[in-house]
């Protein structure tokens, strides 16, 4: 048994719920927060039996996307008087972040 | 040392932590949501030495109650003018879904 | 690859962030509930390579502090007419609980 952990966009988490769920994967998401961005994502987790690792892996995949966001990066120290001009900086955030986790019990009561 | 990940019903919640704590056991809890029903339900981990993991399972079993939910299933794709009556389904959703991870290193600071 | 999971006071979720930036360190966090006191904290995990886990438990270390919390005990079980005066109780609530775990494989997509 394993635990598929998967940090994903917050606006692919559902259309990935639905396909896990047509793939007859069972699941359970939280709210989650960025470290870098502090911008609202989801944490997804999967527990399955060990030879369907690799086809949960396929179902994220298809169903999350890269996306370029701007941000506007930390002002730098200023002295008084002078101008700053925020250029918005191009920052990639991945489709999904996944960490693959031995489970040593499972148990439904 | 283990790592007891439980997801249960949010009625259930309350009064797992009371017995959890009881018997002397601390845990963590956040909100989550299932991926088949999409309501609200809980994640609580503890973190417990090996030899205790038989007992802290016995706690969760006897705090978690199996309950039937009634769910509307998806319509299914219609003709215009035809008419769909949906039936409710019955849906059984478990007491608690349990996980257990080993864990190589515990701190506190 | 390991994930480092750290139960944290909620006063010092941002700053713990902030640091773990600076370090070039990646996380992900959520907001969590602690089993004794039911007040909210913060849960963040950090996956990291093997060889980094020293550094970051003193990242952790350094940037999350205990704190004294008083709460009022539980009223006993009362006779009527019985009056109760609650002495609040001092409790210690740690810096940081921190699991370290394993990680089989880590995917970006
Ligand atoms: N120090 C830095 N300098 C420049 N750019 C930086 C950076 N730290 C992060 N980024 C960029 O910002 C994106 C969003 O990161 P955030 O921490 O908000 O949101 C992250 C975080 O919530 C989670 N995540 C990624 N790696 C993680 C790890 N090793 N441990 C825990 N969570 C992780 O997945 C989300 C997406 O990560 P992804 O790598 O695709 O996308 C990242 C990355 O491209
Ligand atoms: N494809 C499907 N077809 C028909 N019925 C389905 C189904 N998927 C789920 N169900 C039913 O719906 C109940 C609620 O599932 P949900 O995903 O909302 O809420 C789940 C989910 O949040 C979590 N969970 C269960 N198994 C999991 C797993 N392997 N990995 C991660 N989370 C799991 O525990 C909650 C309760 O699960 P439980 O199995 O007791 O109860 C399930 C199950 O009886
Ligand atoms: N039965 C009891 N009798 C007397 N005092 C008690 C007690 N249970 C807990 N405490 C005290 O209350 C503080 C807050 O616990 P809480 O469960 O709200 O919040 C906890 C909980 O969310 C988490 N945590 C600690 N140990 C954990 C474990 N083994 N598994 C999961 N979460 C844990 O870290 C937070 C801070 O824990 P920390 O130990 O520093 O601080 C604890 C501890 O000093």
């Amino acid at each position: 048994m394993k635990s598929v952990v998967a940090v994903v966009q917050r606006d692919d988490a559902d259309g990935l719920l639905d396909a896990l769920r047509q793939n007859n994967f069972q699941a359970t998401m939280t709210s989650s927060t960025g470290g870098f961005l502090r911008e609202g994502n989801a944490t997804i987790f999967i527990g399955i039996e060990d030879e369907r690792v690799d086809q949960v892996l396929a179902v994220i995949k298809e169903n999350c996307t890269t996306r370029t966001q701007f941000v506007n990066p930390m002002p730098p120290v200023m002295e008084p008087g002078e101008l700053y001009l925020a250029q918005p900086v191009e920052v990639q955030v991945g489709g999904a972040t996944v960490f693959v986790l031995a489970v040593e019990r499972f148990e439904k009561f």
